[in-house]
């Protein structure tokens, strides 16, 4: 799960 | 987002509410752990730096802002605004025995070995373990103000709701952050004791004492 991508959870 | 992620985030901002309300009526940060505190201060400081890397959704940076600006309203006004009624002799857990492990566990197991992926570890890690000195602090005064106690059952229950949410979420979408589950069981697990105290005294209407 790259960083790139955000985190969607908090 | 499903309805275990949903309430779980209410339930997170209900706490951080109720906190800062209580505070702001009381005029007093008298039994909250400032230490618990500057450390969730440096949680959200480090997990929401993707805020300025990715867009997820309106709702997701407002809500990570809403958290990173709280939390720091939150240290404000405890070390600065309400000193006088921080209650220091009480809160004295050491962070660096938190924050040093916790920062060469993020070293060492993480999903991606980069800057940004290395504190966001960290930042689950250090959640995890944040809620010490707080109980801590209670543990050394033997007691909870009510509206304290009602702070720590929602902030407790947020994490527990999310493990819920990951159950839901590997079922339903394949989707299994092994990072995030570890660090929210045991960040949920270290709630337990309380939990069971809130529900035997709390909710029956009496204070929340600790057995001696």
């Amino acid at each position: 799960r790259p960083i790139a991508e955000g985190h969607d959870e908090l | 987002m499903n309805i275990f992620r949903l309430i779980g985030d209410m339930s997170h901002l209900l706490a951080i509410v109720l906190l800062l309300l209580k505070m702001w009526k009381t005029r007093s940060c008298a039994g909250i752990s400032g230490k618990s505190q500057i450390l969730f201060a440096l949680v959200f400081a480090t997990r929401y730096l993707d805020l300025f890397t990715a867009f997820i959704s309106a709702y997701n940076s407002t809500m990570k802002l809403f958290f990173i600006s709280t939390s720091l309203v939150t240290v404000y006004l405890m070390y600065f605004k309400f000193r006088a009624t921080y209650d220091a002799n009480h809160d004295t857990f050491r962070l660096e025995f938190l924050v040093v492990p916790v920062g060469g566990l993020a070293f060492l197991v993480n999903h991606n070995f980069s800057p940004l992926e290395i504190l966001w570890t960290f930042s689950i890690y250090l959640e995890s373990v944040a809620i010490l000195p707080q109980l801590f602090m209670m543990s050394k005064t033997g007691e909870a103000e009510t509206i304290t106690s009602h702070y720590l059952f929602a902030l407790g229950s947020y994490r527990a709701l999310y493990i819920l949410n990951w159950v839901f979420r590997y079922y339903f979408e394949g989707f299994f952050d092994l990072i995030a589950v570890v660090a929210g069981c045991v960040q949920t697990i270290l709630y337990c004791d309380f939990f069971y105290l809130y529900i035997t005294k709390v909710l029956k209407g009496k204070k929340l004492s600790l057995p001696a």
